[in-house]
């Protein structure tokens, strides 16, 4: 566990803290995608199905294989799974009416059918876990573009919002400093699948972290794109 | 070797 990691999963848990505080302050999810936010799910669930073999070793006291680093892990995946439920729950709950779903208009298939064909192709195994542990990676680097298309319809986010994209999106950027420094100082580390997935997952914010940028530059309080 | 330490990250 490096700074890079640790701090890259402690701003993947605030994108959550920040987007449920939004959602929770103004009583609306105006300028979130249901859909980005629905994907965040299926990746999680997918991603972290070993959580019952985690689980299978508690129940039958075979703690030998239970470390420090499978504790915490263990711990932030029913984080990260709870706080993507609940935040899909709130948006189809008491915040229906504020959904953004008529400009949320990304199909769904369009990443969903990719994902799935390139998972079963390009795997490490060719095993139930390890291929949709691929498919949650693919699927992930690409979940945000509902969210990215919603953005640019709407022209501007406002100040939560874009804090809420930032966070979400640097987290997988601090991942790739945590990749270099683990392939540089970590014998025979390396996770190419998880890699290049990763590039593409934050080569995606590309433009948003620009405009990102010149917001907070220029103190303004919503992101704004030009028109 | 637990899937964990296969996938050591989140």
């Amino acid at each position: 566990m490096n700074i890079f990691r640790i701090s890259a999963d402690l701003l993947h848990l605030a994108s959550f803290f920040i987007l449920i505080f939004k959602m929770k302050a103004t009583k609306s999810c105006k300028g979130i995608s249901f859909k980005t936010q629905l994907m965040y799910t299926l990746v999680f669930t997918c991603r972290y199905l070993d959580l019952f073999h985690v689980l299978g070793m508690m129940i039958t006291f075979n703690f030998a294989h239970i470390t420090g680093l499978t504790l915490y892990n263990t711990f932030m995946k029913i984080l990260f799974l709870a706080a993507s439920y609940y935040i899909v729950y709130l948006m189809r709950t008491e915040l229906k009416s504020t959904s953004d779903d008529a400009r949320d208009t990304f199909v769904l298939w369009h990443i969903l059918a990719p994902c799935a064909v390139l998972a079963l192709i390009f795997n490490a195994q060719f095993t139930i876990l390890e291929i949709l542990w691929t498919f949650s990676i693919y699927l992930e680097a690409v979940a945000v573009m509902p969210q990215l298309m919603l953005l640019i319809e709407t022209g501007e986010a406002d100040s939560l919002s874009s804090h809420y994209m930032f966070a979400v999106g640097g987290y997988r950027a601090l991942y790739l400093v945590n990749w270099v420094y683990r392939y540089a100082t970590e014998p025979y580390y390396s996770n190419w699948i998880a890699w290049i997935a990763g590039f593409v997952q934050t080569a995606l914010f590309g433009d948003f972290f620009y405009y990102y940028f010149v917001k907070i530059m220029s103190g303004d309080a919503a992101l704004k794109l030009p028109t | 070797e637990s899937d964990d330490e296969l996938h050591d990250e989140l």
